[in-house]
């Protein structure tokens, strides 16, 4: 129990600070047990430490860091009990354009063993799609489907 | 497994039956605001038995049927389908096609279906449960809620170590 | 001190109205007072109806509407009490294209009145900007300030 | 009264003095994540007088002081000045032009300065309290919170309004 606890830890942890450089291009990120001599009641936590910056309390990043931390904690996890489908909603509205790209690069390493539903405003996770699903309303209150080709102007669905 | 279609029905903006077919991969969603996106996303954390109406942004179960516009009146039921290809017998069920339903009425009745046959809200939990699909796993991450993984508590952000223990 | 309050409130609710329909292109919006007979110890509440939609629990509304809600209630207040200055961090996040034109041209009325300190990532923001001040990190973790042309090429800031 | 100015010296991500110059009408700030933007939003608060570390996206206070980076030692002092145009006597002040500054150290202590001569944090605070800005004032937004005055329960939506009459 105490085992296979520290086990899926050590699994996480490792692949968390694999998947944050990934999305952050540099730094590094680790988490800790906050009482590493109780398995069973210890409480995880993080040290982060984006690229050129020193390591610090987490709360102090920024709203696109911490999105992007948000999704290195996810996937970490999703390497060692892949979920068989993922929906997000919006995970990248806080982040700037590159940080965007980077996130769409990344979800599409997963896409093998997890199937994603992502909803977004955001042409770099579009792009990344393998289909697109358009959502309107019209004046009648009602949302209606449309099916929107990639190679359509996505200009209408980006904001 | 993976999802092949969504069908939603009188649930929240979606009034006809709507079919949002999906195969696997990364399917985006995408739209204006309140066009009906997370709309979607609440109908799959429901179907898959959440029992919060704040969750789903509402003040009680009730607010998840179409509450009508200017145009249409009000519906008396919500249906939302999930259609699940289980051909890797993921799912612990004998079928390589599991259809996973839920209704409600608005007198507060509910009711679940497994492939046409009804059955209780605890059978449809407990089919999802080693998947490690379930209305509050991290298979479901709500509009404006990544950076709550940051932000938790270092007890609450274990308990996410252990699921996936 | 009970007629004061009523008074505030009528005019920020006249307010509101108007501002709502301005940001939402349509429907109608009011305040209401959970305790009408009590205006010392009465709540202020909210009835919103999008254009095209019913009238609905504010809290179904989408993460753009309530934004966009947010922005026509602060700005109501505004009016009645002009705050001299104003920071406004990435308010238009969840905004579409379509939205934040309307923030943008709206927030613009008020500017005789208060001065805005807007930080955004949005070109439709950062294009009814008088002026435009430009953050970056280099290597060294240190944040620099560099101006902004409202000519120069925006792409590079815009997300 | 109007911004004429924000300085920032040894505030989180900014070092050596920088000087934003700001003038009437709409000013904005851009640039990638984690540059500092919201930091200048913080530097106002602050100096505003805010004394919730947490507030300020830190632990304790001294998380305001620059921490030093890859390249660069950690500063002693953190330093933020606010110079004001009072050229229409919004501010109950003599002068035509304030100027606000806080300065915090390591070792706790805080200093307050108006046009230069130290004052208690109650003296700014007072200053500012007609104008209706303040640190937990509509006046300043942070970000994500927006949708609060939207999600908030009816009663201290209630005190926004006792604010303004
Ligand atoms: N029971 C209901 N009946 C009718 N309409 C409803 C009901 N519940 C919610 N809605 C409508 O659904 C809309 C919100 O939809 P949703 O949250 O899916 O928008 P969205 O596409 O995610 O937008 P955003 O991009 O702003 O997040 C609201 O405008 C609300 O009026
Ligand atoms: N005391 C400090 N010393 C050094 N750096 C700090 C300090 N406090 C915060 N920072 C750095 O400031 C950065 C956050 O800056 P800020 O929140 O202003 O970003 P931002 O430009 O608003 O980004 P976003 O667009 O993502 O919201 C973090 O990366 C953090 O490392
Ligand atoms: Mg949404
Ligand atoms: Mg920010």
């Amino acid at each position: 129990m105490a085992k296979r606890f520290r086990d899926t830890f050590e699994q996480v942890n490792q692949n968390f600070g694999q998947t944050f450089v990934q999305l952050f291009g540099g730094g590094s990120a680790a988490m800790f047990l906050t009482e590493p001599d109780d398995p069973l009641m210890t409480g995880v936590d993080l040290l982060v430490q984006p690229p050129g910056k020193k390591l610090i309390n987490y709360n102090l990043l920024s709203g696109g860091e911490k999105s992007l931390v948000g999704v290195a904690l996810v996937l970490a996890i999703f390497q060692v009990k892949p979920s068989p489908f993922c929906i997000l909603d919006e995970v990248d509205a806080a982040l700037d354009e590159a940080n965007v790209e980077r996130f769409a690069e990344y979800i599409k390493m997963f896409k093998q063993k997890t199937q994603f539903i992502v909803v977004t405003h955001r042409q770099g996770t579009m792009e990344a799609a393998d289909r697109l699903w358009g959502i309107t309303m019209e004046k009648d209150g009602v949302s209606k489907i449309v099916s929107v080709r990639l190679t359509d102007d996505l200009q209408q669905y980006v904001s | 497994m993976y999802l092949k279609s969504i069908e939603l029905s009188g649930f929240k903006s979606f009034t006809n039956r709507t079919v949002i077919k999906l195969e696997d991969g990364i399917s985006c969603i995408v739209g204006p605001n309140g066009s009906g996106k997370s709309n979607i996303a609440d109908a799959v954390r429901w179907v898959l038995g959440e029992q919060s109406a704040k969750i789903l942004r509402g003040h009680k179960m009730e607010d998840i049927i179409f509450a009508g516009s200017d145009k249409r009146k009000p519906l008396g039921m919500a249906e939302v389908i999930l259609n699940i290809d289980n051909s890797d017998g993921s799912l612990p069920l004998e079928y390589s096609a599991v259809a996973v339903c839920r209704r409600a009425y608005r007198d507060g009745e509910s009711e679940y279906l497994l492939n046409g046959r009804q059955c209780r809200l605890a059978d449809i939990r407990e089919l999802f449960m080693d998947s490690g699909v379930s209305n509050n796993s991290l298979a479901l991450i709500g509009q404006g809620r990544i950076q709550e993984v940051v932000n938790m508590k270092a007890d609450e952000r274990r308990l996410l170590l252990e699921d996936a223990a």
